[in-house]
């Protein structure tokens, strides 16, 4: 049982090495709080954002940092043991204009693995996709509209 | 396997829509108000997916369309996966999921379906779970979630490991 | 004691009324529960949003919609009693920029009666500011930049 | 009454800087991570305003830059308010509060000042509140708080109106 998890663990963290590096430009890891025994303790992230020099703690991390440290966490799982579909809502809430541009990146090419539907607000988000849906309210009634191809 | 179309009748904002989606990468965009999270709302709905912030409603009636003075009294959403690559144990390219609301005089019933039979929630989860779906949607990010990865308790994450193992 | 409630409660009510009409271009309300004994009960919001032509219970609310809810009680509450400043971090993380633009106008009117200080992302919001203030990361530091005055 | 600049030393990722603002409209804007929250962290530090998020630290400590292998032992944030309408009870247009940490060897200490003279808190509280300025925060709107005045319960919401009243 142990040895199921440490297989997930390990195989999770390294993806989660590459693809939050690759996201922040800096470098992280996840650890395991107690490693003799990984159900006795929590799960902790490490991480270095790019342009610090210094390990920060995970509550200190800006709203966009976190952002990119969650989706990292996302599809580290994904690459390891893909679902079928993902569907995000708004998670490029706090994310500044490049960092929207680099996950919409990222989704695009994880979607030859997995279907990516993503609720976005935000111009760079939307160019990344194969098409747009377009969603009006008209009479308090639901429409969906332009189905534009990339 | 992917989700190839979301056919909604009467379901929160929606009178009568049929939307299709990319294989790869859709994106939904919109004003704020016209209906984009009540999209994911009915997937998540058709699908029993359990959220802690569910879908916005306090009773399941509350997820019937009522608008410009209407109260409708039923509502169905249809989930369409496409199964060529006969992940899901059935015969045929596409697979039907399919769930009601139907008020009643003494409140309301809610049944889901499998390509038009009655199955239960937990036939269906298991269905679900051959195809690597998950019903406490992992995959699946509500509108301001996105962090909560971050907030939760150090046990709660190491837990998610656990459900992947 | 009741007296001092109802009277603050009906003014930042008429406020919200005109505010919150002007801000969605819909209409809505502040109720009281208990209107014999406010004491006893709670405070409810009701809201007609635009283009919707019945009342909806809040907690269907979109993230936009409730954004400006949120917003156009603060609006309220100011109007009625003003602090001297306002600090807002990001709190058009879920607004359109339609509705991010009618929010940086109402705060720029809104200025001459108190300081505001916004944090934003988002292009329309801070094309109503009076002024900039630009920070960047160098080398683990973070500096002011450019203070551009419109 | 407006905050006319705030000068840091040493909090979160400030070394030493002094950020003036405008007394109407000021945006402050940049790329994530670079700092604009913490600004926030500061104004909300030396002003004693507590907050159930606070800043993102878990102890008083945590506030103090660190970074290319320095961590500094003290930390001090100024806030210089114009007094020009005369709302505090100060001679002078300007009133500068000041808040630091000081690390010592069993710990830590940290106090306030209003131009230059140690207060304790609830003088300072009592000194703002004249202002007008009150001590929770309901001016100051946290990243990811915006719609909290929304999911909070009724009752709670209607609180809002008493401290007001
Ligand atoms: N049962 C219902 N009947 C009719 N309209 C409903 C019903 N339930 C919710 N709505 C409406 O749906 C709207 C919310 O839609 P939704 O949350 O999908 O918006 P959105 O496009 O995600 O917006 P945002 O960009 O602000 O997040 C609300 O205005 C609400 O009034
Ligand atoms: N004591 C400290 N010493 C040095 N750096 C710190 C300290 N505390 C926090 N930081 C850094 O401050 C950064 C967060 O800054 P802040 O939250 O102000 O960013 P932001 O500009 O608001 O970004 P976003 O747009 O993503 O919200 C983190 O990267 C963190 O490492
Ligand atoms: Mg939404
Ligand atoms: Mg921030």
């Amino acid at each position: 049982k142990r040895e199921a998890f440490m297989n997930t663990f390990n195989g999770i963290n390294e993806n989660f090495k590459e693809i939050y590096g690759g996201l922040s430009g800096g470098s992280g890891e996840l650890v395991l709080e107690d490693e003799e025994d990984p159900f006795n303790g929590g799960l902790w992230i490490r991480t270095m954002p790019e342009g610090k020099n210094m390990v920060q703690r995970l509550q200190a991390m800006s709203g966009g940092e976190k952002s990119l440290i969650a989706l990292s966490l996302i599809f580290s799982a994904q690459k390891f043991q893909p679902s079928p579909f993902y569907i995000f809502d708004e998670v490029d809430m706090f994310l500044d204009g490049v960092n929207a541009g680099k996950v919409s990146s990222m989704i695009r090419s994880f979607s030859s693995d997995a279907q990516f539907i993503v609720i976005s607000l935000r111009k760079k988000m939307l160019e990344g996709a194969h098409g747009v849906l377009g969603v009006t309210l008209m009479d308090g009634i639901s429409h969906i509209t332009g189905v534009r191809l990339n | 396997m992917h989700i190839k179309r979301l056919e909604i009748r009467n379901f929160k904002s929606f009178k009568k829509v049929a939307i299709p989606f990319y294989s790869d990468f859709t994106a939904i965009s919109g004003p704020n108000g016209c209906g984009k999270s009540n999209i994911i709302d009915a997937i998540v709905f058709v699908l029993g997916i359990s959220r802690s912030k569910g879908m916005r409603a306090e009773k399941l009636t509350d997820l019937i369309f009522k608008g410009n003075g209407i109260e409708e009294s039923h509502a169905e959403v249809s989930l369409v996966l496409d199964n060529d690559d006969g992940t899901l144990r059935f015969d045929g390219d596409e697979v039907k999921i399919k769930r009601n609301i139907k008020k009643t005089d003494n409140g309301y019933y809610s049944y889901y379906y499998i390509n038009g039979h009655p199955v239960s929630l937990s036939d269906l989860h298991d269905t679900l779970s051959v195809a690597n779906i998950s019903s406490d949607g992992y995959s699946v990010v509500m509108q301001g979630d996105v962090t909560n990865i971050i907030e939760m308790s150090d046990y709660r994450r190491r837990r998610i490991i656990d459900d992947i193992a």
